[in-house]
């Protein structure tokens, strides 16, 4: 596989990305 | 109040979609265990508005030759490209034997009669590795009409990398290899070939007690 993506977390993405709801 | 809210056009509407594990023979919600799984058929206009996520982002997670989402999106409509963001739930108490169904099922709903052609593009660092193609005809009920892909068998390939993924000792881990694991659905109008959604999929492992868990964006271009 390719290795040379960059990280998701290094990109421009909402705060909201990484905060997993506490219930759906 | 799902416009702007949800995963959806003036055209075609996600009702629900899940992808599941289930012990044969007992098809009750009991001996079903559900990997991931949105329902929008109760919203509100108290439920927030779509949060948007710039498409260019997240094109090299996806094909990027032809037919790819940069393609895809440039042809548009813009309106109709969504993200949807993950927290799987591999927290099950379902044994892995014999006779467990693996299965995603997914229901739409529009105004108008088509017939739909529903895409499944598995990707691994951004390269597709297998595809799945469906064809839906039109229900009509309830005054529109709805469209029910219901517990399509999931492939071999998520199958085994559902078990190798479970295999992983730390949450950690799965989220690495998830990183390069996406999914993009596109569906179109079978005989007009104009595209009805886009709907990107990317993982992360939940950490909830409540099961699986997703945030949805708006793919945008500014």
């Amino acid at each position: 596989g390719r290795q040379d993506q960059v990280p998701m977390r290094k990109r421009q993405l909402p705060a909201s990305f990484w905060e997993e709801p506490r219930s759906s | 109040a799902w416009q702007g809210r949800s995963i959806g056009t003036p055209k075609l509407r996600l009702v629900e979609f899940m992808a599941f594990m289930e012990q044969q023979g007992e098809p009750d919600a009991y001996n079903k265990h559900l990997y991931v799984h949105i329902s929008q058929s109760n919203l509100s206009y108290n439920d927030a508005l779509l949060e948007s996520v710039d498409v260019r982002q997240i094109y090299d997670k996806f094909p990027e030759k032809k037919g790819g989402l940069k393609e895809l999106y440039e042809k548009g409509p813009p309106n109709a490209f969504f993200l949807v963001k993950f927290w799987a739930d591999l927290n099950t108490s379902i044994q892995d034997e014999p006779g467990v169904f693996y299965g995603v099922s997914s229901q739409y709903e529009s105004p108008e009669n088509m017939t739909i052609t529903c895409s499944s593009k598995v990707c691994s660092f951004g390269k597709q590795v297998v595809e799945k193609v469906e064809t839906e005809y039109a229900r009509f009920e309830n005054g529109r009409f709805l469209y029910r892909i219901h517990r399509s068998p999931m492939c071999e390939y998520l199958i085994n990398f559902i078990h190798k993924l479970k295999q992983l000792p730390e949450k950690y881990m799965m989220n690495s290899v998830l990183e390069n694991f996406t999914i993009l659905q596109v569906v179109t109008n079978r005989d007009t070939q104009e595209l009805l959604l886009c709907i990107a999929y990317v993982f992360e492992v939940s950490t909830s007690e409540h099961g699986a868990q997703h945030h949805i964006y708006r793919l945008v271009k500014d």
